[in-house]
């Protein structure tokens, strides 16, 4: 889903 | 991970020891905004609330905990540190700035990237770090000369997130092609509030001359 590729980032 | 994001935390990271080494070397934070630093600390806790439950990387892990460990310590030495505390411009920071949180809460309320607790608060971090710089910057431009690292400091702090915009723009292409109005609209507000910083910045770099805001 669309969360876990922007939790990768700091 | 691609170059643009890891020059960008380094960056990032960098400022935050300029600023440790500014106050550790000085033993001043004269022209540090406490109550910037006091946001960051919101921005860190509220972003990284997945620390103990989602593992991404050895790395991403580590930099959590040195950005929260060392924006809770600047806050300590500026707050308690027996010399340090001395030397903070308190009547200079003067910028309202629980006025900032409100706002960036009911934002994140209205536009979080999903309806949980941790994805607003996760929302509510990155609306809150756009706009944390002002009370620095209002210092800036209150302070009569502002010494190096100090310019040094707020200079990489608003290069970090000018890199993200480009790690963005390189991920869209290459990996997610999904647009994430969220952070990259915060973070297009958050470098453009740089923007007369770098100027003057870069022109008394070029002219060789103290760096000084127009008040």
């Amino acid at each position: 889903t669309v969360t876990t590729d922007l939790k990768d980032e700091l | 991970m691609n170059i643009f994001r890891l020059a960008g935390d380094m960056t990032h990271l960098l400022s935050i020891v300029v600023l440790l080494l500014k106050i550790r070397t000085t033993k001043s934070c004269a022209g540090i905004s406490l109550k910037t630093q006091e946001l960051y600390v919101i921005v860190f806790i509220t972003r990284y609330l997945d620390l103990f439950t989602r593992y991404v990387s050895f790395y991403n892990t580590a930099m959590k905990l040195v950005f929260i460990g060392t924006s809770v310590a600047i806050v300590w030495y500026m707050r308690l540190h027996k010399v340090v505390k001395q030397t903070y411009s308190r009547d200079e920071d003067t910028f309202k700035h629980y006025l900032l949180i409100p706002p960036c809460f009911i934002l994140a309320l209205l536009i979080p990237l999903e309806f949980t607790v941790t994805e607003i608060l996760w929302s509510f971090s990155i609306y809150l770090e756009a706009v944390a710089i002002l009370p620095q910057l209002l210092l800036l431009q209150r302070s009569s000369n502002i010494d190096n690292l100090t310019g040094s400091y707020v200079f990489l702090l608003g290069a970090y997130r000018a890199l993200y915009i480009v790690n963005w723009v390189y991920r869209f292409f290459t990996e997610t092609h999904k647009i994430r109005w969220i952070p990259w609209i915060s973070g297009l507000v958050q470098t453009a509030l740089y923007a007369d910083f770098f100027y003057y910045y870069i022109k008394s770099w070029k002219n060789h001359e103290k760096l000084r805001l127009p008040a």
